[in-house]
């Protein structure tokens, strides 16, 4: 039902 | 070079209880502001970010920025020889291939010294902007530890949604459905850091994986109090304040409803 989401979909890598 | 000496090296266990079920290698990186680390979990779902500040430490040393890739179960093995009132003592090279773990006894009658290979780890770093938090929420780290518990009893997502009236954690799973929520009491006759507060510019509610939130859990020992932060579909922040010293971060991606 949830599907997880990964940090790369929010931050940029350095 | 780098040497670096902490008195309380009982804290040292405490980080690395913090993050040894999360990652299993990592770069510490030693500047001249302190030893930081950023590391993400093999999925790549959850951040830890901690900061030890040059200051906390008794004598700090560092003249350039050296990054030192540990494999972390080995690092908990070899810190776990220090006795926890133990002084201790990280010194390294400007170019490691090992690391120096110096413990000192209290009383001054037992000095150990461990050797530690180093690695080349090869991890990505992200960029995460300073971000004002449209929800924050102070609360004692026990009660946040005791309600990941008790939520992941009985789901493996909880929502976490925050208004001025507190913050409500709901789950649920096969067996049925769990609410809580912890009011702000601020004005009680309580300490500081047994109380919840929550400061909000506009209600905040997302959905979380109770496995990482649970292992975010294992730096209550570092901390009385700890802080969540929520901006509408970004991921969370489980911030430890370490006194006088830093701070040990998990950032944590929402889960989406499908």
């Amino acid at each position: 039902r949830f599907f997880q989401n990964h940090l790369s979909d929010y931050y940029m890598q350095d | 070079m780098f040497e670096a000496r902490l008195l309380q090296g009982g804290l040292l266990k405490k980080v690395l209880d913090s993050i040894k079920d999360i990652i299993t290698e990592g770069n510490f990186d030693c500047s001249p502001n302190g030893l930081s680390l950023q590391a993400m979990d093999s999925s790549h779902v959850s951040l830890i970010d901690i900061l030890l500040e040059s200051e906390g430490f008794e004598h700090y040393r560092c003249d350039r920025n050296i990054p030192m890739g540990l494999n972390i179960t080995n690092l908990v093995k070899m810190i776990k020889c220090a006795g926890s009132e133990d002084i201790v003592t990280i010194k390294c090279e400007d170019k490691p291939d090992n690391v120096t773990f110096l413990f000192e006894s209290k009383d001054n009658d037992k000095i150990s010294d461990f050797e530690m290979k180093t690695m080349t780890i090869d991890d990505e770093h992200l960029l995460v902007p300073d971000q004002t938090y449209t929800a924050v929420v102070k609360m004692p780290s026990a009660e946040f530890q005791r309600l990941c518990r008790d939520m992941a009893a009985i789901g493996d997502t909880v929502n976490i949604s925050v208004t001025k009236e507190g913050v409500r954690f709901s789950t649920t799973g096969d067996m049925g459905t769990a609410n809580i929520t912890v009011r702000p009491n601020p004005s009680g006759d309580q300490k500081e850091e047994e109380r919840t507060e929550v400061q909000i510019t506009e209600p905040v509610s997302a959905g979380f994986a109770l496995r990482y939130l649970n292992s975010f859990t294992k730096a209550t020992p570092l901390s009385p109090t700890v802080t969540l932060g929520m901006v509408p579909n970004l991921p969370i922040v489980v911030e430890y304040k370490i006194a006088d010293m830093g701070h040990v971060r998990y950032y944590l991606a929402p889960k989406i409803e499908d």
